[in-house]
C-alpha cells in the first residue's frame, strides 16, 4: 500500500489491515481505499478521525438500501411466502424458527414447511422448534420431492387462511447443479400455486465464511433472485465484511442478522451499527 | 492461473541469471493478492510472503526458463511444506479404546464427521461406538442415531445428562465392552465462549482423549486463526478435519489453521454422504489455494 499525499502509508495500510480481517475482501478494499484517496486528493489535509468517517460513509453508502426501509414485514398476500435456501450447516433451520418468532410476535399466524429431505433428523429439529413456538409444521417423508412438499405446505396455508409460509430447504453446496436445479422447482412450484410467490427468498450466509461467500451469493441469485441475505452467527469475532462486496456487486441487500442460538437472536439489519462493530 | 498472473505482470522483467529483488517484489504482490482472495488470513499471508522473498532473492534462472515460474514454484513449494508434514491418520496406538473427540464452531460439520470417522473405522474392523455429547442442539442425539443406523455403528446417547458425564460413562462402557474406537461428538461453540469452553476442557480432563481434532469448514474467512488459537491453547488439539471441501472455497483457512497450531490436518470432508472422507494431500491443497 503505496502512501498518497496527505495519507501516509502506515495509515492506508492500517486501514487495509483492518478491511481485510473483516473479509471485505481484497478488490472492495482496494475500490474503498482509492476512494478514500480521491477524498483526500480533494479535500487536501484530513485528519485521521476523518479518514475512518469517510471509510465508514462509502460503506453505508453501498450497504444503504430503500428496501429495508420499508415497513419492516411486508405482507403482500395470504400467506406471505418466504423461501429460506443456503449452503451446509449456515443456520437456516434455527433462523427459520426465529424468524417465526418475529411474526407471532407481531400477532401474526405461521406455518413451517420442512423441505428438507436429505438431512438425518431434519423434520426433528424443525419440529422442536415448532413445538417451542407454538406452531404447525409440514413435514416431509426422508427422499421425497422437496417441491411436492412445498406445494402441499402452500395448499395447507392457503387453506387454513395463514399469514405467513417458511420454507426450510435442504444445505447445498451452490456449485452442484442438480440440488440447485432441485432448488428452482420448489421455486417453480410455489409460483405456479400463488402470484408473485415466493415474495421473498432468502439467503443464508455465515458471518464466519470468507471470500467463498461472493460465489455462493451469485450462484443462488442466478437460480432464485434473492431479495436479500439473511447474515447468520454474526454472534462470534467475524465481522461478514463480505456482505460489502455482494451488495456492490450484486445489489443484493442484507435484510436480517443472526446474533445467537435462541429464539430471539434475530434482528433487521442496521447499517450504521454493522458498520460500526467492522471497525471496533 | 497465478503463474499466467505472473507471467503477464513479470513480462518486462527479463531475469538475467539471478532473480532480483525488483522481480521477486514485483511477484509476491501478486502472490499475496491471490492468498488474500483465497481466504489466507492477512498475518499469516504476510508472514508466509517474508519467508519466501528470503529464499527467492538471489536464485538463479536458467535460460530455458521464466522468472514467474521459479516464483510460483518456491512459493508452491514452501507452501507444501507448510500445509504437510506427518501423515494423516488417526492415532489408534493405545491399547484399550482409543477415544476421539470432535471439537469446533458451529455448523462446521463435527456430527457428520464423526459418522465418517466411525465408518471409516468400522470398514478396517474397529469395534466403534459414537456417542453423542451435544445436549444443546435440537435433535442432535436423533441426528447421530441415524447416522449410526446407516452405518450399523451403536450411539450412545444419553438424554438428562451432562456432556461431561456422557463422555465419562461412554468410555467406562467402551472400556467394558471392549470397543475400539470410541468418537465423542460435541456441539459447536464459540472459541470465545468461556463456558462453553470450559465444558471442552472438562471433558478433556475427565477423559482424556487420544485425538482431539478441530473440525473446521474450508471456506471459513479471516477469523480462522483466531477460532484455532484458542481452541489449540485450550485443548492442544491432535489435528484438523478441513469440510465441505467439496465446494469451490480455495481453502485459505488450512493454511492459516496450520500455521498458528503446527497441528496436521488429517482428513478433508468431500461430500454429505458418509462415504466422503479422504485424506489430505498438500500439494493439491497448496495449488487449490494459488488458484
Ligand atoms: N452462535 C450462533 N449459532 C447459530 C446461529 N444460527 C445458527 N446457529 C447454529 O449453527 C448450527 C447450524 O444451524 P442450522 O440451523 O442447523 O443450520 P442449517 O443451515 O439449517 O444446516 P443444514 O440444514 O445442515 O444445511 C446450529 O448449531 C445452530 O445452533 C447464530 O446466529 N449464532
Ligand atoms: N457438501 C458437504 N457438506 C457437508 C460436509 N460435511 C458436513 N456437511 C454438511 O454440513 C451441514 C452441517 O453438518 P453437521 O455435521 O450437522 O455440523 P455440526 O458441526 O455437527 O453442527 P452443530 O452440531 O450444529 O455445530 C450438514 O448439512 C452436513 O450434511 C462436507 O464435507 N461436504
Ligand atoms: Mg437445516
Ligand atoms: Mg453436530
Amino acid at each position: 500500500v503505496r502512501g498518497h499525499g496527505c495519507l501516509d502509508a502506515e495509515l492506508l495500510e492500517q486501514m487495509e489491515e483492518i478491511l481485510i480481517r473483516g473479509d471485505v475482501g481484497v478488490e472492495t478494499t482496494a475500490k474503498l481505499l482509492e476512494g478514500l484517496k480521491e477524498k483526500s486528493r480533494a479535500a487536501g489535509q484530513l485528519k485521521p478521525g476523518q479518514i475512518l468517517a469517510i471509510l465508514r460513509q462509502q460503506i453505508e453508502e453501498i450497504l444503504g438500501d430503500e428496501r429495508s426501509k420499508e415497513s419492516s414485514l411486508p405482507l403482500s398476500s395470504t400467506p406471505h411466502v418466504i423461501l429460506v435456501a443456503g449452503v451446509n450447516g449456515t443456520g437456516k433451520t434455527t433462523s427459520i424458527a426465529k424468524l417465526a418468532k418475529i411474526y407471532l410476535d407481531r400477532g401474526r399466524t405461521v406455518l413451517l414447511a420442512s423441505c428438507d429431505t436429505f438431512r438425518a433428523a431434519a423434520n426433528e429439529q424443525l419440529e422442536i422448534w415448532a413445538r417451542r413456538l407454538g406452531v404447525g409444521m409440514v413435514k416431509n417423508q426422508p427422499g421425497a420431492d422437496p417441491a411436492a412438499v412445498a406445494f402441499d405446505a402452500l395448499r395447507a396455508a392457503q387453506a387454513r387462511g395463514i399469514d405467513v409460509l417458511i420454507i426450510d430447504t435442504a444445505g447445498r453446496l451452490h456449485t452442484k447443479s442438480t440440488l440447485m436445479e432441485e432448488l428452482k422447482k420448489i421455486k417453480r412450484v410455489i409460483g405456479k400455486q400463488i402470484q408473485n410467490g415466493p415474495h421473498e427468498t432468502l439467503l443464508v450466509l455465515d458471518a464466519t465464511v470468507g471470500q467463498n461467500a461472493i460465489s455462493q451469493a451469485r450462484l443462488f441469485h442466478e437460480a432464485l433472485g434473492l431479495s436479500g441475505i439473511l447474515l447468520a452467527k454474526l454472534d462470534g469475532t467475524a465481522k461478514g465484511g463480505i456482505v460489502i462486496a455482494i451488495k456492490d456487486r450484486l445489489n443484493i441487500p442484507v435484510s436480517y442478522i443472526g446474533i445467537g442460538e435462541n429464539l430471539d437472536d434475530l434482528e433487521r439489519f442496521d447499517v450504521g451499527k454493522f458498520v460500526g462493530a467492522l471497525f471496533s | 492461473e497465478l503463474t499466467r498472473r505472473l507471467n503477464s505482470a513479470l513480462r518486462d522483467l527479463r531475469g538475467r541469471g539471478k532473480l532480483s529483488e525488483k522481480i521477486v517484489d514485483e511477484a509476491l504482490r501478486d502472490v499475496r493478492r491471490a492468498m488474500l482472495e483465497a481466504d489466507v488470513n492477512y498475518q499469516v499471508a504476510k508472514d508466509f510472503i517474508r519467508r519466501v522473498r528470503e529464499k527467492a532473492i538471489g536464485q538463479e534462472v536458467l535460460k530455458s526458463v521464466r522468472p514467474a515460474q521459479v516464483v510460483v514454484k518456491i512459493v508452491h513449494d514452501e507452501l507444501v511444506q507448510l500445509l504437510g508434514g506427518e501423515a494423516s491418520t488417526l492415532d489408534l496406538s493405545s491399547s484399550g479404546s482409543t477415544v476421539i473427540m470432535l471439537v469446533g464452531l458451529q455448523g462446521s460439520g463435527k456430527t457428520t464427521v464423526a459418522g465418517k470417522l466411525a465408518l471409516h473405522l468400522r470398514s478396517r474392523g474397529k469395534k466403534t461406538l459414537l456417542v453423542a455429547a451435544d445436549v444443546y442442539r435440537p435433535a442432535a442425539g436423533d441426528q447421530l442415531s441415524l447416522l449410526g443406523e446407516q452405518i450399523q455403528v451403536p450411539v450412545y446417547v444419553a438424554s438428562g445428562k451432562k456432556p461431561v458425564e456422557i463422555c465419562a460413562k461412554a468410555k467406562e462402557r467402551a472400556r467394558r465392552e471392549g470397543i475400539d474406537a470410541v468418537l465423542l461428538d460435541t456441539a459447536g461453540r464459540w472459541h470465545i465462549d468461556k463456558e462453553m469452553m470450559q465444558e471442552l476442557v472438562d471433558i478433556r480432563r475427565k477423559v482424556a482423549p487420544d485425538e482431539i481434532l478441530l473440525v473446521a469448514d474450508a471456506m471459513t474467512g479471516q477469523e480462522a486463526v483466531n477460532l484455532a488459537k484458542e481452541f489449540d491453547a485450550l485443548l492442544d488439539l491432535s489435528g484438523v478435519v478441513l469440510t465441505k471441501m467439496d465446494g469451490d472455497a480455495r481453502g485459505g483457512a488450512a493454511l492459516s489453521l496450520r500455521a498458528v497450531t503446527g497441528k496436521p490436518i488429517k482428513y478433508v470432508g468431500m461430500g454429505e454422504k458418509l462415504d466422503a472422507l479422504e485424506p489430505f494431500y498438500p500439494d493439491r491443497m497448496a495449488s487449490r489455494i494459488l488458484g
